[in-house]
């Protein structure tokens, strides 16, 4: 599972 | 994506097209700091070098280059434009970049989520944007007539922040693994700097009197 959070934001 | 989040996006898009609008239209980039939209530019440049490495949305890589687009644009008219740049009031702003910059170097390298050279760009980029407003909230201060556009692009700006937080709340309850300290700690202390320009600017708008800040 991954438990890093995504960069998804501007 | 949430609805906080989709509305902040939107906000901030709406404060650089007014920005861009007022500047092509009257040709005027009067009020406007040259020093906070060069250090946007460097914001979104070392934020965005990821549109290279990472694909995450259709969405997101439009708004990447939006962002980087208009920041350029404004920029390239302040400096360049052969009306525009006669009426930028250089002695006015006189903000320091390298006051700004350096600090947020030496952060990034202290604290990062990893030390490598995508991650500590990261980190600066967020670092760098949440006192990008600054030389802009000093100009705004010393100029007596803030012009509407002026003062709704610093207000819509506010408002994207303010926007980030509600939806970071939102994400943390909804999402799990959903934790990046290093964003929010930047961006809430981003937000805080607006806080004073939103209580004069509320002010104005009841007394319906022209926005002016205290020196």
């Amino acid at each position: 599972k991954d438990s890093k959070p995504a960069k998804d934001e501007l | 994506m949430n609805i906080f989040r989709l509305a902040g996006d939107m906000t901030h898009l709406a404060s650089v097209l007014v920005l861009l609008l007022k500047i092509h239209t009257i040709k005027s980039c009067a009020g406007v700091s040259l020093k906070t939209q060069e250090l946007y530019a460097i914001v979104f440049t070392t934020r965005y070098l990821d549109i290279f490495t990472d694909f995450i949305s259709l969405y997101n890589t439009f708004m990447k280059l939006i962002f980087l687009g208009s920041s350029y644009s404004i920029v390239w008219y302040i400096r360049r434009h052969k009306i525009v740049r006669r009426s930028y009031d250089k002695n006015q702003d006189t903000f320091r970049h390298v006051f700004l910059i350096l600090p947020c170097i030496v952060l990034a390298l202290l604290i990062n989520e990893k030390l490598t050279f995508k991650e500590v760009l990261w980190a600066f980029s967020l670092y760098l944007e949440a006192v990008a407003i600054l030389p802009q909230l000093v100009l705004l201060q010393r100029t007596k007539n803030i012009d509407n556009l002026t003062g709704q692009y610093v207000f819509l700006l506010g408002v994207y922040r303010a926007l980030y937080i509600v939806n970071w709340i939102y994400r943390y309850f909804t999402e799990t693994h959903f934790v990046h300290w290093i964003t929010w700690i930047s961006g809430l202390v981003q937000t805080l700097l607006y806080a004073d320009f939103f209580y004069y600017y509320f002010q104005s708008w009841k007394t319906n009197q022209k926005l002016q800040l205290p020196a």
